[in-house]
């Protein structure tokens, strides 16, 4: 019984992850690897850029004209942020079909939220990512990270750390199926700042890493040592969201540029 | 805590679309 409750659980969460994401890694990959009719259009250069922001994100900057004519640095960091801004949004539904979760208090899930979803975008990001750049605009184009590098600081700054975590997380090969376990293991993390319910909150926690571990032994015969080297990358998550709120911070004043009430909300007193 | 995080709380509470952020 207790296995089976434990496939059901695992399943639950795959399925939870692959409704309410719009990109996965299967699909990312599937783009990456050119297999799809029409390619991505590169973004490498102001040219390229102009083209893109005229065509894949006219619906983004659209929302924000006033930026049409600011500075690239600027506009990159607001496409950034409506994108964050969406896979918040859609890490909120996700949490809320992980079992339990809605359950807890309502101030725990905010808790539970704030800290967990940088940590987790980071994580899904690697998704879209392979050493030359990163997917953008639902897959439709691919920004090179030479490109993202030779922008002005500290917005060149932001994403070469991401590029550099997910060469190596990306090393791990994980599929969706993990992933999901994953993601659904940051969120539901016990030593969030001022959770109320810490214990409610551990026993939900350890009962998806123990799927985890389970899931990953059984999916990834060969490696056994997936699952410790998974949770170093815990560790390393928190280390990256950390050092990507000093940045934020940074280039908001810097800038001279507004943050989404959202990411504010998120970022307020986070570290 | 869910005064300051007025939107997240509206997430969690229903389903909005970021367009309507």
């Amino acid at each position: 019984t207790q296995l089976a409750d434990q496939k059901t659980l695992a399943r639950q969460i795959y399925d939870a992850y692959l409704k309410n994401f719009s990109m996965n890694k299967a699909k990312a990959r599937t783009i990456l690897t050119g297999k799809t009719s029409t390619p991505p259009f590169v973004i490498h250069d102001m040219e390229t850029l102009q083209l893109a922001e005229q065509t894949l994100v006219a619906k983004m900057v659209g929302s924000a004209g006033a930026l049409k004519d600011r500075e690239v640095e600027v506009r990159i960091f607001h496409c950034c942020q409506c994108t964050s801004v969406e896979t918040v949004t859609e890490l909120t539904e996700f949490a809320k079909s992980v079992p339990g979760f809605s359950s807890l208090d309502l101030n725990d899930q905010v808790t539970l939220l704030k800290y967990g979803v940088y940590e987790a975008i980071f994580a899904m990001l690697a998704s879209c990512m392979n050493k030359d750049g990163l997917l953008v605009a639902y897959g439709s184009g691919f920004i090179t990270r030479e490109f993202l590098k030779s922008l002005r600081r500290p917005v060149s700054d932001m994403m070469e750390p991401k590029f550099q975590f997910a060469m190596k997380f990306n090393a791990l090969e994980l599929d969706d199926s993990d992933l999901a376990l994953f993601v659904a293991a940051i969120i539901c993390c016990g030593d969030r700042p001022g959770l109320v319910n810490v214990t409610h909150i551990e026993e939900m926690q350890e009962n998806i890493v123990h799927v985890l571990q389970l899931h990953l032994l059984a999916n990834h015969p060969d490696d056994t040592f997936l699952f410790p080297k998974l949770l170093q990358k815990l560790a390393d998550l928190r280390e990256l969201v950390t050092e990507h709120a000093q940045l934020v911070q940074e280039i908001k004043k810097t800038e001279d540029t507004s943050l989404h009430p959202l990411l504010q909300e998120i970022y307020r007193d986070m570290y | 805590l869910k005064e300051k995080h007025k939107i997240l709380h509206q997430l969690l509470q229903n389903s909005t679309s970021p367009v309507d952020l």
